[in-house]
């Protein structure tokens, strides 16, 4: 463990716990993308798949961080779809989430580094993680703004990727540990928020909204 | 190594 890779799930934690606490404060998902949010849950199951498969016992922290990953995601998944459903954007929440999965399905089964089913699942949560977050960039740029929480939590939810790139140069440099896939999806992923990083930054922080130009 | 079946990364 390194500070970055502790930054980066500590940023990670937070990005879920404040989308958690806007839905449940606001009592609204507006502005939310429930499928992106679904994609996440995905990832989290597929990647954690072997938490179901033999009992771990909790005591390390790496098996309750995934469990706190996998339920808080269902759980958000459960107030954007069935508690506060009536609050749900569908209208603009309109990008094909299969556009995103099957792509992600076929190269995994193309490109990993062992055929096998673990394996394969592995691959495709991190290639599936890599553009999750685009059907939320995109109903932000159909409703051409965001809330200010929300951006708070797409500003932490894409630190975290950003801080694993960095984690991985550590490793590399004093470990010469080095997972091409992650490393080359880790990278997608962070650039698909530069966009958002660069408007964050010269607005978010300066007290103003993100307004996009409609 | 990257064929690590166990991932040690979340």
């Amino acid at each position: 463990m390194n500070i970055f890779r502790l930054f980066g799930d500590l940023s990670h934690l937070a990005a879920i716990a404040i989308l958690l606490l806007k839905i449940w404060k606001t009592r609204s998902c507006a502005g939310v993308s429930g499928k992106t949010q679904l994609l996440f849950a995905v990832c989290f199951i597929t990647r954690y798949i072997d938490l179901f498969l033999h009992f771990v016992s909790l005591y390390n922290t790496e098996k309750v961080m995934k469990l706190i990953y996998i339920s808080a995601s269902v759980f958000t998944c459960y107030l954007i779809f069935f508690k506060f459903k009536a609050t749900y954007d569908g209208n603009h929440d309109s990008m094909r989430a299969e556009f995103l999965i099957v792509p992600a399905a076929g190269l995994a089964c193309l490109i990993n580094t062992k055929f096998d089913a673990i394996e394969i699942l592995w691959t495709f949560s991190i290639y599936l993680e890599a553009v999750a977050i685009l059907p939320q960039l995109f109903l932000i740029s159909k409703t051409g703004e965001a809330e200010t929480i929300t951006s708070h939590y797409l500003f932490a939810q894409g630190s975290y990727r950003a801080l694993y790139i960095l984690n991985w140069i550590y490793r590399y440099h004093y470990e010469s540990h080095v997972d091409t896939i992650a490393i080359v999806a880790g990278v997608v992923q962070t650039i698909l928020y530069c966009d958002f990083f660069y408007l964050y930054i010269t607005k978010v922080v300066k007290g103003q909204k993100i307004v996009l130009p409609a | 190594d990257e064929t690590s079946a166990v991932k040690d990364e979340l």
